[in-house]
């Protein structure tokens, strides 16, 4: 028996957006000590791993390590039918074809219940080394974004650039160039909108700004985002979710041919 | 020109 009641029912609303536009199917292994997820997008240049800890949720039980084959465009819209203030609960009997997921208003006057198939997947798991990286940043996740939707307008790749003085994005096209440099904040009120770079040795990567757009999709999940970068190396970008866990993406650096 | 390379180049499948 599993089941994983979760009180922020929004909180999986947007983690489903922050996974469906890079996965169409993925595995949810779960286990006593959570749920976890790891894919690699259809063209292998990109993989997304999710951790959801048992802890964070309201009413946790896994009787026995189960994974879940799940087509997210379909569980997706499943989630779609779920209010943002409900209560979310995913359930699934020991070796069943189906999982169910059930929605509670919060004052329980409206309780509603998903029955979706299960798929069998061919599961990649690719071993991710500890890395002590050369720069991590973090800034405010909107900005991210903002950055990543800019520059996407001017080329395919975007270079990032770290230096102790700051960080650098940019990227060169037919129409021209544009550079967004962040300098490190001297003194912030709030931490979550913060700029702090932590640099061993400089570092400059060029990346796909595709998938780094896509990966602004999990920007409502937290006020801020983490890039660890180090040289020929993939990058990471880390959502922290709340007090449950996280989404990172890995992103495979742009080679010279 | 450039390419853009995999994932699969630096993790490996366990």
């Amino acid at each position: 028996m599993f089941e994983a009641r979760l009180l922020q029912g929004s909180l999986l609303k947007k983690v489903m957006e922050a996974l469906k536009e890079l996965l169409n199917e993925a595995a949810w292994d779960c286990s006593d000590a959570g749920i976890q997820l790891q894919a690699m997008d259809n063209s292998h240049v990109s993989l997304v791993s999710l951790n959801l800890r048992a802890e964070g949720f309201d009413k946790y039980r896994c009787d026995r390590n189960l994974s879940m084959g799940m087509n997210l465009g379909s569980m997706s819209k499943i989630l779609k039918c779920a209010s943002n203030e409900d209560i979310i609960t995913i359930k699934a009997q020991d070796n069943a074809d189906t999982v169910t997921f059930v929605f509670e208003s919060p004052d329980q006057d409206k309780v509603s219940d998903y029955e979706m198939k299960l798929m069998n997947l061919d599961q990649e798991h690719l071993g991710i080394p500890e890395t002590d990286y050369a720069c991590t940043i973090r800034l405010p996740s909107s900005e991210f974004a903002r950055i990543c939707r800019d520059l996407s307008q001017f080329g395919e790749s975007m270079v990032i650039s770290c230096t102790k003085e700051g960080v650098r994005f940019s990227a060169t096209g037919d129409i021209g160039t544009g550079n967004i440099k962040l300098a490190q904040s001297a003194k912030v009120d709030k931490e979550e909108e913060a700029v702090v770079i932590e640099m061993q040795e400089p570092v400059s990567l060029t990346f796909a700004c595709r998938y780094l757009n896509s990966f602004t999709k999990a920007t409502s999940l937290s006020k801020s985002v983490q890039l660890s970068m180090s040289p020929e190396v993939p990058l990471v970008v880390e959502y922290k979710i709340e007090d449950i866990g996280h989404v990172r993406y890995y992103l495979a650096p742009k080679i010279e041919d | 020109k450039e390419l853009q390379s995999k994932i699969t180049k630096y993790y490996y499948h366990i």
